[in-house]
């Protein structure tokens, strides 16, 4: 059961110095809907996990407390270690178009995998 | 052809047709099989289809498409870059050998891909960082994609017992009679010439001189290995011994 890594990448996409509050309503939801698919994904294995249940109660109040609909954008994997909030800054920066520039900045090094198909 | 997933992984499908390898948020990769010989089950690579999806600042949707005798350097729409986005040179096809070898390097998300056209069959070949492997929205019901999961179970071809068979009919010839025969002796030592290490590339060698007699399949297996030695990111896993056979009913195409 992996809830705790799906709550720890909600965490890391709503809190920080650049924090998504009330006035970032439509990130928090994007974020809310990124928790909510990762918490499905995990809820063959996290069944009758506690932490799995109260997280899925959880993110249901939060997305009635925020106004937040269930369909709609949820975030990027590789944008939830950016800053939250600096959409201006992510749009004219061609660092977000770096992937390794932009992983290296705000989390660990990458890991790389291979697939290859040749021959008869 | 032979695969190696994401988990390494190596199998020998049949895959007729058109078969998905890659599915996710960012990509999407399509390849055709055809048969080698009328009336064999052994396919090769005859076209490659490879759709980066529209992101953010970066890219609009591009598609790149490889057929046999025509390896592009461009995208369908011609561009050779990701569109007129600010980020748009984050994604590019770069002429290594005019029609024999293509890379794209996808930087915004960290992807490199070559693909080769060997004698006439295409060779394809992935890095990819593993977060952009599994970003798909809904996992639990993904598709097939041959490069994650590897072949269905009755694609596969038991190749073990072709190499035991090809190897205790000696100098029996394989294939039909309109194939220059190899026999055992021959495409081992011929594979031997490019592949010194009797790994899994060598034996897929031998598997291709005995199944067609084509003599291109050498280099085949010998690119797809110098494609590993380039694109993957652990030096210790670049050699395969022992191949993936989980052949009991029930069980997943590959070990993950």
């Amino acid at each position: 059961c992996r809830i705790l890594k799906c709550t720890s990448d909600f965490w890391a996409a709503t809190s920080g110095p650049h924090h998504l509050g009330a006035e970032e309503a439509p990130e928090y939801c994007i974020a809310l809907r990124a928790y909510a698919h990762c918490t499905r994904r995990t809820a063959r294995t996290c069944r009758g996990d506690l932490a799995y249940h109260s997280a899925v109660h959880g993110i249901e109040d939060l997305m009635n407390n925020h106004n937040c609909s269930k369909d709609g954008p949820t975030s990027q994997p590789r944008l939830r270690t950016l800053p939250a909030g600096d959409s201006q800054e992510r749009s004219d920066s061609p660092e977000i178009c770096h992937y390794e520039k932009s992983f290296h900045k705000h989390s660990a090094p990458p890991n790389y995998t291979h697939c290859g198909l040749f021959g008869d | 052809p032979h695969l190696r997933t994401f988990t390494d992984s190596f199998q020998t499908c049949k895959i007729q047709g058109a078969w998905p390898l890659i599915d996710n948020n960012y990509l999407y990769v399509q390849v055709t099989n055809t048969p080698v010989l009328p009336g064999s089950t052994a396919t090769a690579t005859s076209k490659i289809t490879i759709i980066f999806k529209n992101f953010q600042e970066c890219v609009d949707q591009k598609e790149y498409q490889a057929e046999m005798d025509e390896l592009p350097t461009a995208f369908t729409d011609g561009s050779k870059n990701g569109g007129d986005k600010s980020g748009a040179n984050s994604l590019k096809i770069i002429e290594k050998v005019a029609g024999q070898h293509i890379e794209i390097q996808a930087k915004y998300i960290g992807t490199t891909i070559v693909v080769r056209q060997v004698g006439r069959y295409l060779t394809f070949a992935v890095r990819m960082p593993e977060e952009v492997v599994n970003a798909v929205e809904d996992k639990d019901n993904q598709g097939l994609h041959l490069c994650l999961r590897g072949c269905p179970l009755n694609q596969q071809i038991d190749f073990q017992n072709f190499h035991t068979q090809a190897a205790e009919s000696r100098p029996r010839r394989q294939g039909s009679a309109t194939v220059e025969p190899f026999t055992y002796e021959m495409a081992t030592a011929k594979c031997k010439e490019k592949l010194p290490v009797e790994d899994l590339y060598f034996q897929s060698c031998v598997f291709d001189l005995l199944t067609t007699g084509d003599v291109n399949f050498t280099l085949a297996a010998y690119y797809a290995f110098e494609d590993v030695k380039t694109l993957h990111s652990n030096k210790d896993k670049i050699h395969i011994f022992e191949r993936t056979r989980d052949l009991r009913p029930g069980n997943r195409a590959s070990r993950q």
